[in-house]
C-alpha cells in the first residue's frame, strides 16, 4: 500500500528539503499517513520540524548499525498524520565503515519492509550527494522525485542524476520510476527560469509537474520556526504552491 | 609566497563555486596570478569557467592516483591570469578507493607543493560534504573562506563546519586559519537577510567581509556561458560585488 518516494539530486541547494517537509505536510493536512525519513547526516528536516537533534535518544543511525528498529526511532511531529525518522550526524559513520558490508544498498530498503504498509506514502530526503546513503534511498524506492532548481548548474546536474538512476535500475532496484520533476525557486521576473523551465520541459516532458514551486521567502523563513510553511503561514504563496503540488499528485495517485 | 585558500561549507547552494569563479577572476583582472582546483567530482567550477569537460585528458582525478602531476593538469582560462586544475565526475573514486589508504588526507597538499609559489592565491572549491576530498582540501589550505547563504539553515550548519575545523586543525594542520566569512545571496528585501547576517556577525565578528554579495541574476546566468561575471557583463552589481570583495582581500593582504 505505501509508496517509498525518495527526494533526491546530488546538486546543492536545489530545494530537497524544503520539498520533503512541505509536501509531506500537506499530504498529512489531507489527512493521509505520512512518514518522512531524514537520511541527510546534517538533519535539516529533522531541525525543519522542529524536532530538537540533541534530545533524541535514537536516530536512523541506529537502524543502520543494528542497534535499533525503525519502529523504535519513529516520531511524532507537531502535525497529526506526519511522523519522521530524524537523522543525526553520526550517519556520516555509514558512509565510512559500512563501505565494505555485503548488501550495504539494501539496509534501508529492509529496514523499511515491516512498516512500509502503515504510511500512505513514505518521503526519503537525501543529502547531496550520490553515496552510500543516497544509493540506501534509491534501492529502497518505488520512485523518485527530482526537484530542479530554475538555475543553470541544476540544469548541468541533471545528465548525472539520469545515469545514477540508470545505474541504481541495474544494480540494485530494475522497478525505481520517475515519480515527478519538480521546479523550484522559480523566478517569474527572470528569463533563466523560463530557460530552465523550457529545458527540463524538453528532457522529461510529461515527468514535469504542473505545479511549479516559485521563490518565496516565507520557505526559507519557516525552518527557523521548526515548522512547515503550511504551518507558519498557510496563506503564503510557498505554502498554496506546495498544497497544490499534494493535490496534484493525490489526483494522480488516484487516475495514473 | 602563494596562500591556498580552501572555499568550503557542507551546506548545499550556498555560492561557494560562484565565489570561487568570480572571486578568482576578479584577482586575475587585478593581474594577481590565480589558480583554482575543482576537487567538486560536479564539476561546476570547471564548467563555469568555459572547460569543456569531456575534452579533457587529464584532470585532478589523475593526480590523485599518480598518473599525472599537477603540472601536467595546469589549465589556461579565457583569462590571462587565471589558471585551473580542472574536475572530472571520476573525482568520486577518491572517497571509495583511498578511503583506507594512509596519508589519505594529505595527497592534495603534497600534490600542490611544487607550485605553490607561482601563485599569489590558489583557491580550491569543495562539494557539499566534509569527506575526504574536502579534507584533502582543509589539509592542505593555510586558511578557510566560508561562503555563508542569507538563509536558517545555511546558518544552522555553521556550528558543524567550525566543528571540523577545529578536528582538522587538532589532526592533520594546525596552522588552518579563518581566511574570511562571506554573506552571499543577501536579499536586502526580506528580513530574514538581515537575521542571519546578524548571527554571523555575533558568531564571527571581524572575520566576516565589509562586502556582501546581494542576490544578482547575472551570478547565475553568467556560467551558462562559461564565464565568470566580470567578463560575462562586468557592470553587473554581481561582478562589482566579487571585485569589491577582491579589492577588500587584497587591502588586507597588504596591511593584516
Ligand atoms: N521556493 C523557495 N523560495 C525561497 N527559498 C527557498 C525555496 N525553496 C527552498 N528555499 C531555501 O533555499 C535554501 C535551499 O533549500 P533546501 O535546503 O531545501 O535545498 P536542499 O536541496 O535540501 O539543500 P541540500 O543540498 O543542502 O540538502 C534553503 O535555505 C531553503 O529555505
Ligand atoms: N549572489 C547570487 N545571486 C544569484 N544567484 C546566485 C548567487 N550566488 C550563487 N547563485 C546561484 O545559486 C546557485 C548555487 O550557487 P553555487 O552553485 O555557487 O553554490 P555551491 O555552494 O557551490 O553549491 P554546491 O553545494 O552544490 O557546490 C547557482 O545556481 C548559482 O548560479
Ligand atoms: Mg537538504
Ligand atoms: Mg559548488
Amino acid at each position: 500500500m505505501g509508496k517509498i518516494i525518495v527526494i533526491a539530486n546530488q546538486k546543492g541547494g536545489v530545494g530537497k528539503t524544503t520539498t520533503a517537509i512541505n509536501l509531506s505536510a500537506s499530504l498529512a493536512l489531507a489527512e493521509r499517513d505520512i512518514l518522512v525519513v531524514d537520511i541527510d547526516p546534517q538533519g535539516n528536516l529533522t531541525s525543519g520540524l522542529g524536532i530538537q537533534r540533541d534530545r533524541l535518544t535514537k536516530s536512523l543511525y541506529d537502524v543502520f548499525f543494528g542497534n535499533a528498529t525503525i519502529n523504535d526511532v519513529i516520531t511524532q511531529t507537531l502535525l497529526p498524520h506526519l511522523y519522521i525518522v530524524p537523522s543525526s550526524i553520526d550517519l556520516v559513520e555509514v558512509e565510512i565503515s559500512l563501505v565494505n558490508k555485503s548488501g550495504r544498498e539494501e539496509i534501508l530498503k529492509n529496514a523499511l519492509l515491516p512498516i512500509k504498509d502503515r504510511f500512505r506514502y513514505i518521503f526519503i530526503d537525501c543529502p547531496p550527494s550520490l553515496g552510500l546513503l543516497t544509493l540506501n534511498a534509491m534501492t529502497s524506492a518505488d520512485s523518485i522525485l527530482i526537484p530542479v532548481q530554475c538555475e543553470y548548474y541544476s540544469l548541468e546536474g541533471l545528465g548525472l542524476l539520469s545515469d545514477t538512476i540508470r545505474r541504481v535500475r541495474g544494480a540494485f532496484n530494475p522497478n525505481l520510476d520517475i515519480e515527478g520533476v519538480l521546479l523550484t525557486m522559480f523566478d517569474s521576473r527572470n528569463t533563466l527560469s523560463r530557460q530552465v523551465y523550457d529545458n527540463v520541459k524538453r528532457y522529461f516532458n510529461e515527468k514535469v509537474y504542473k505545479t511549479i514551486i516559485g521563490r518565496n521567502v516565507t520557505l526559507a523563513e519557516a525552518p527557523s520556526h521548526g515548522k512547515p510553511a503550511i504551518v507558519y503561514d498557510i496563506r503564503s504563496k510557498g505554502a498554496q504552491n506546495y498544497l497544490a503540488l499534494a493535490k496534484e499528485i493525490l489526483n494522480e495517485g488516484s487516475t495514473g
